[in-house]
């Protein structure tokens, strides 16, 4: 009901949507550890891939983008209450982990799993 | 501040967690790899390849049964000894204090059970250290030991889980775990002397510590029971009041 609420009301972000092109989704992007100057002591994987979330929220916050109430009522506020609070923003929802082989400065070998690294999805809070 | 070395960016946001994590095991940047090479360089690598794929994704079907492995190779100052036909050295791996969120799931030492040298061979073991070992008759192979899995025609890996729980400190005062590496001489009683000091224990023993990361878990289980019990301690009518 909310999203109906929304759809009705004229506002500028409704004309700041842009093409649908623009909204927000996720990028993928590489980088290599020699790149972030870590390739001193990371012996794999040599390419790390963290990908990205870029694009605008639109006004209607649909399901598939996984946005939570607090998202939806932020964008009322900025619509209907005061512009001045943001809308919501383009970010990661999902995450995985990234497994990483290094040397440590003692000269031990770690193999080491970390968590949220790799950016799966996004979403707009 | 494209070009300024990583390390100082990540300084700069110190209080980060996974930033802590890496300043705490990134190297400087003047220091260049360590060099590792060899067997414990190559058994990783082996790990490695099996947990993950080439891009680092981490395999649905893997068996390590940890999120994290570290390797430790031995002091280099240990104690060498040498008893009739037997050669034996004291080996020290240094253990860091127990982290909090880590949870030791098993230790294991792989080391070589065959070594080749000048014409000879040599059949070695590994042993807990224990304040009795180097009396009477010497040494027991196996006897109160863990028992050894053979995983190539050199190497071998063993048990050692329990003895790492066990407190020691060597002179130091670094917590270390202490295991005798012993060797004996399979052709002849000729007393072969040198092959000892120009062998590093670099190359003979590592340790494999295994442990799981319980700081997610816990982190995220905290406040929502918590705060969902306090919830539902004050006032159970609330929530369903405030649904309606």
């Amino acid at each position: 009901q909310a999203g109906n609420t929304a759809s009705e009301v004229p506002g500028p972000s409704w004309r700041n949507d842009g093409p649908e092109r623009n909204q927000c989704s996720l990028y993928p992007f590489q980088v290599s550890f020699r790149q972030l100057g870590w390739d001193h002591w990371i012996i794999a994987p040599h390419l790390y891939t963290p990908n990205y979330c870029k694009g605008a929220c639109p006004r209607v916050l649909h399901y598939g983008l996984n946005s939570p109430n607090h998202a939806i009522i932020q964008n009322l506020v900025n619509e209907l209450v005061d512009q001045s609070v943001p809308q919501p923003s383009c970010v990661p929802y999902k995450y995985v982990p990234i497994s990483i082989l290094l040397i440590e400065a003692n000269g031990n070998i770690l193999y080491k799993e970390y968590e949220d690294m790799i950016a799966q999805s996004c979403t707009c809070r | 501040k494209v070009g300024q070395p990583s390390t100082a960016l990540l300084e700069e946001a110190p209080t980060l967690p996974l930033i802590q994590k890496l300043l705490e095991e990134a190297p400087g940047e003047q220091q260049r790899k360590p060099r590792v090479l060899g067997h414990p360089l190559q058994y990783m690598l082996d790990l490695y390849q099996r947990s993950a794929d080439a891009r680092g994704h981490p395999r649905e079907n893997r068996t390590i049964g940890a999120t994290m492995v570290r390797l430790i190779r031995p002091l280099t100052n240990v104690a060498k000894q040498l008893r009739g036909p037997w050669h034996i050295q004291t080996l020290d791996f240094p253990l860091r204090p127990n982290q909090v969120a880590y949870q030791l799931v098993r230790a294991t030492v792989v080391y070589r059970h065959q070594i080749h040298l000048a014409h000879f061979y040599l059949s070695c073991h590994l042993e807990p250290w224990v304040q009795k070992s180097l009396t009477n008759h010497f040494p027991s192979s196996g006897r109160g030991s863990p028992k050894p899995f053979l995983l190539s025609n050199a190497w071998t890996e063993m048990d050692v889980t329990q003895h790492v729980q066990q407190r020691h400190w060597n002179h130091k005062g670094l917590r270390v775990l202490r295991l005798h590496f012993m060797c004996q001489q399979q052709k002849g009683s000729e007393v072969l002397d040198l092959w000892w000091h120009g062998t590093s224990s670099l190359d003979t023993a590592f340790l494999l510590l295994y442990f799981n990361d319980t700081h997610k878990s816990v982190q995220k289980a905290k406040p929502l029971t918590r705060g969902l019990e306090k919830f539902m301690e004050r006032d159970s009518s609330l929530l369903l009041r405030k649904a309606r």
